[in-house]
């Protein structure tokens, strides 16, 4: 009887910014290969849906097809939203080719401007269907909105707020509305575009060509800041840093007559 | 001596658009993977070399109790200087930047929390190095002799032979299938696992060992040991240059023997953690790469996972303890499992 909460909150995300709009994450195949031409709808049907919740970390582990899952982490203490994507095998018996966005709406008005890093340095202003030394005749409204991410992409709205996507990769992203930021997270194609090396990118497990193996799969993390414009630069390079530079874990067993606290001797 | 030029030749490789982007020939893509895979594995030794380098002294090496630095809590002391160290007893130099290069990894940086210290001293009072690491670069060559963390034996309470024996019987009872300690004398025991302690007389060798299936919650050795229902460590490495205080770390972990855990941070205080299950996606990667024949078997996969927020010191260490949870081990703090609801 009650809809479910969907949405998990940390302390900070709560009441620091008490600014909390429900950036849900969609995916959306495209197809093609650099053009990507995307055509058919964007599934919008969530296959299944599973809330963790605890002391330490809540999760929601969302199911959208069965290449497409999303696992979405607010850990105690955290001002950032975790988004564990995995896409893959990416079916191909229908013939059709796709590559897999990750789609971020929120409810932020930030117009047609939104900004991407260049190799986590300085984040660059762009401007759907602009470019700022020619007049632009937009023959390719996805492609040639979508720009290189190295660290990640944000979008504002001035004076209120500022939602930074974070990536651990180097990434395809754009703005393709107001308040939305997508980036490409896996593809696969069938046919080849003449724009490269006379190969689909038909990537399998095993190496083999066109053998219908099972294609890769992928793995990676977004983390998702909200921010006050006024905080978000240190919040988003900051954490770009800790996403580039992960804690490193060794095990070992308990050296014998150790006692906890002593190990560290 | 290890070194990283592999992996930076592959890195290199890498910096072409075609691989930025993925739309090289899948042969190439083949070989860039091997690539990455032979730096990967090789920067491992040097990562775990350095690592036990960092070294720590044993308390004692400080000429008296005040000397210690004060911890912030959760800050972690590396200290290491040559074993013949010529810094008075209480000098404790402001490091010029020549100091920390000249022996890295084998500086202490520690942390005070005295006002005004800005950065990390370079504490210079340390009588001994109680760790021997590899020999990571020319500067240091004299000073380490072998690849080991050694340590001396500590003044701290020994377990009685009785004692240690009840524990062994304790875990023998609990978890029958605990091979290596339950053996029967006359069994030949299996060898050590890469990260089981050799003992080396009254010296341990610390070995310890990363899992590179981490993102798919496969890690030999925190799975194993959890299934034997055996305590173990995990040394959590921090490479920037400043401190994080909560730092989320999963580690996982094989619950069938139903065992509760408990997580206890360097200084022996109770961490909360939590248990949280493995999400479908990862279980259908886990058998995917078992039908694929890029995992061997499904043994060393956790179908849940160990979760707390790691306090670490800039450029150090801190470590963990994740042991089976017993309320005489006060101030133990069980984890708890996450709430799950399906919709």
């Amino acid at each position: 009887p009650q809809p479910t909460q969907k949405s998990v909150e940390s302390d900070h995300l709560a009441t620091d910014q008490n600014q909390l709009s429900n950036a849900g994450g969609e995916f959306g195949p495209a197809s093609g290969a650099y053009i990507f031409r995307p055509d058919g709808v964007v599934p919008r049907d969530l296959h299944h849906m599973r809330v963790l919740r605890g002391p330490v970390v809540s999760e929601i582990h969302h199911v959208f097809s069965d290449y497409t899952s999303a696992v979405i982490r607010v850990w105690d203490k955290a001002l950032h939203v975790e988004v564990e994507w995995t896409v893959g095998p990416i079916p191909i018996n229908d013939k059709k080719g796709k590559e897999v966005v990750l789609r971020y709406a929120s409810s932020l008005h930030s117009g047609a401007t939104f900004y991407t890093d260049s190799n986590g340095r300085e984040y660059l202003k762009r401007v759907r269907d602009f470019r700022p030394t020619w007049n632009l005749s937009v023959t390719e409204p996805v492609s040639g909105n979508y720009y290189p991410l190295t660290a990640g992409a944000y979008i504002q709205e001035s004076g209120k707020a500022e939602l930074a996507v974070l990536t651990d990769r180097a990434q395809g992203g754009a703005s393709l509305a107001s308040g939305e930021l997508e980036i490409m997270v896996h593809r696969r194609t069938l046919f080849d575009d003449w724009r490269g090396v006379a190969e689909p990118l038909n990537e399998t497990m095993q190496g083999c060509m066109n053998c219908h193996s099972v294609g890769l799969i992928a793995r990676g993390k977004h983390w998702l800041t909200l921010q006050d414009p006024s905080s978000a630069a240190l919040i988003r390079r900051t954490f770009q840093q800790r996403m580039n530079d992960p804690p490193i874990l060794s095990f070992g067993a308990l050296p014998k007559q150790a006692r906890p606290g002593q190990l560290q001797d | 001596h290890p070194n990283t030029d592999s992996l930076e030749e592959a890195v290199s490789l890498l910096q072409h658009h075609d691989a930025i982007t993925g739309t090289e020939k899948q042969h190439v893509t083949d070989d860039y993977h091997v690539r990455l895979a032979r730096g990967w594995k090789e920067s491992q030794k040097v990562f775990t070399d350095a690592l036990a380098q960092m070294v720590t002294a044993d308390s004692s090496a400080y000429s008296d109790a005040e000397e210690v630095p004060q911890h912030v809590p959760g800050n972690r002391r590396l200290l290491a200087t040559a074993p013949h160290s010529t810094g008075s007893a209480h000098a404790s130099a402001q490091p010029g930047p020549e100091a920390i290069l000249e022996r890295p990894g084998l500086t202490d940086v520690t942390q005070r929390s005295t006002a005004g210290s800005a950065g990390p001293v370079l504490n210079s009072n340390a009588e001994k190095v109680v760790v021997q690491g590899a020999a990571a670069s020319a500067h240091t060559a004299q000073e380490v002799h072998n690849t080991s963390m050694s340590f001396e034996d500590s003044q701290e309470p020994q377990l009685s032979a009785s004692d240690q024996q009840a524990i062994t019987e304790q875990m023998c009872s609990a978890h029958s299938e605990v091979s290596t300690v339950c053996a029967d004398k006359d069994q030949p025991v299996a060898a050590p696992q890469p990260w089981e302690q050799e003992e080396e007389g009254s010296n341990q060798r610390l070995r310890l060992q990363q899992c590179q299936l981490l993102n798919a919650s496969v890690c030999e050795p925190s799975v194993q040991m959890s299934k034997q229902g055996q305590g173990f460590m995990v040394v959590v490495y921090n490479a920037l240059a400043w401190e994080r205080p909560t730092e989320p770390v999963r580690v996982p972990l094989d619950t069938t023997a139903g065992a509760q855990w408990a997580v206890t941070d360097p200084d022996g205080q109770a961490v909360e953690s939590q248990l949280v299950p493995v999400a479908q996606s990862s279980q259908d990667l886990q058998s995917i790469m078992v039908k694929e024949g890029l995992l061997p078997s499904l043994d060393d996969a956790a179908q849940d996972e160990l979760v707390f927020l790691a306090h670490l010191p800039p450029v150090g260490y801190a470590v963990y303890t994740i042991q089976p949870y017993s309320s005489e081990h006060a101030p133990a703090k069980a984890a708890v499992r996450a709430t799950m609801e399906d919709v």
